[in-house]
């Protein structure tokens, strides 16, 4: 039974998709066979490993409409031990579109139900929302991570993403845990970025990853070269503190 | 006839909010009469001017929905000349509530026409996502303003954003038009950050404002304050920019 882990926060631009791109490929740096699935109809994760679907059912859009099977989608990125299951832009309509499906909460559940290659870590990248897309990675997942920005309006949302997931763990997922909150963009010359970190450790103590990622411009070139921090700058701050954060997650894992 | 401008993008985190606000914020500390409409269940423009809807029926949500009216959710804000319409966690359940009403995607433009108080300029802050929410939006306003932050993964959506603009026109709202992109959180100091801004340019051309918004922290602190930059800190580089945005705002109208 591999660990399977939903990185998801509503508030945009807080690091989801540099998290999730990133821990996944360390772990496969260090051995481990990893899955990441796009769940974002931004397709980020997919451009940020250089990996486009050629059409929306060889995406995880086709796997949740049953139009294809993992055989079909899964794709190989330029690291060892790491496969993605793109995205497709036309995941924007799911929530129109699943709206009147019976088990639309269960369509990446049902589907990773089918999944019979061997992994021991699946990530899945969610969109900025609470929408029909992140109930269904928050299904799918036993675990979920937070990226948490060190910014004021990034604190505001965490009471309504934690309600979400406990809603979740009770109606859809009894198995979904909090495997974590991880701090993101911390910037240590600024007063609000150390304020908000502290505040963060207040609320949530043992639930805070004591891995921080600081704020590394290196972390954003990455993706406009298609590759994970470790391939790009494997030397500088911002890879250094994801292999922290994934050994973290090892450690707390079962 | 107010100008009605919605502020837009699906991607996470470029400033849609922090633009929304300060804009609205400087228009009406130049002596213009503004509302301003948080349409995002993330209620972050109504806590960054520290106001919070009583109920969901005296928010957003309630125009919408028809249980209220104008003057039971306008709200005054510290700022003469500013009010706030503000938002409702409750809207995160938009997508699903709203999809058998018959005019779904014009619910808000429906209660606008409604409006029967004068103002010289509305904003809509809109969540990251081209939802039902959104939609409504660009079918209310006249004009929608797109702020680009100035990083790879923002590069991206632009143009799946520039397409639901454009089918919003053709279906939905024919009066709208693209009012320009404004780009946001550069940091001089980074190549990365010049080069996405030099991309923009090349693509956009004339769509692109003079006017940029530099990386300030006085701006993501002054929300932790409920204040718009112009009363935080007026004489930061944070504060001039968005002048200098909303005197462009002004000079591109009709
Ligand atoms: N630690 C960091 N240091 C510097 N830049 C970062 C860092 N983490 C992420 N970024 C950059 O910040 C922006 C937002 O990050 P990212 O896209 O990963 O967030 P997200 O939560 O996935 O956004 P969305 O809500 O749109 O899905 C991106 O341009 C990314 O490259
Ligand atoms: N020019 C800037 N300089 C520094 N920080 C900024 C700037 N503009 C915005 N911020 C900060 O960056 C974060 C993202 O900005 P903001 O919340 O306005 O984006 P958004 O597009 O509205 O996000 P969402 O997609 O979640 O609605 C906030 O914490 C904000 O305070
Ligand atoms: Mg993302
Ligand atoms: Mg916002």
């Amino acid at each position: 039974q591999p660990r399977s882990i939903t990185v998801a926060n509503q508030k945009g631009g807080v690091g989801k998709t540099t998290t999730a791109v990133n821990l996944a490929a360390c772990l496969a740096e260090a051995g481990q066979r990893v899955l990441l699935i796009d769940l974002d109809p931004q397709c980020n994760a997919s451009s940020g490993l250089a990996v486009r679907a050629p059409d929306r059912r060889r995406s995880v859009y086709g796997l949740m409409s049953g139009e294809a099977d993992f055989v079909d989608v899964i794709s190989h990125t330029g690291i060892d031990g790491l496969h993605l299951v793109p995205a497709s832009a036309d995941l924007a309509a799911a929530d129109v579109e699943l709206a009147g499906e019976d088990r639309r909460e269960y369509l990446l559940a049902d589907a990773l139900a089918r999944l019979d290659a061997a992994y021991d870590f699946l990530f899945i990248d969610c969109p900025p929302s609470l929408g029909i897309l992140t109930v269904n990675a928050l299904t799918a997942a036993r675990e979920v991570l937070v990226p948490v920005q060190a910014e004021y309006y990034a604190l505001e949302g965490l009471a309504m993403l934690l309600d979400t997931v406990a809603r979740v763990r009770e109606r859809l997922n009894p198995d979904l845990r909090m495997l974590g909150i991880v701090i993101t963009m911390l910037d240590g010359r600024t007063n609000l970025s150390r304020e908000v970190a502290a505040e963060v450790r207040e609320h949530l103590g043992a639930h805070v990853f004591e891995a921080v990622v600081p704020r590394n411009v290196r972390l954003s070139e990455a993706p406009s070269h298609g590759l994970p921090i470790c391939r790009y700058d494997p030397h500088c701050t911002g890879c250094e503190a994801y292999f922290d954060v994934a050994k973290e997650v090892v450690t707390r894992g079962f």
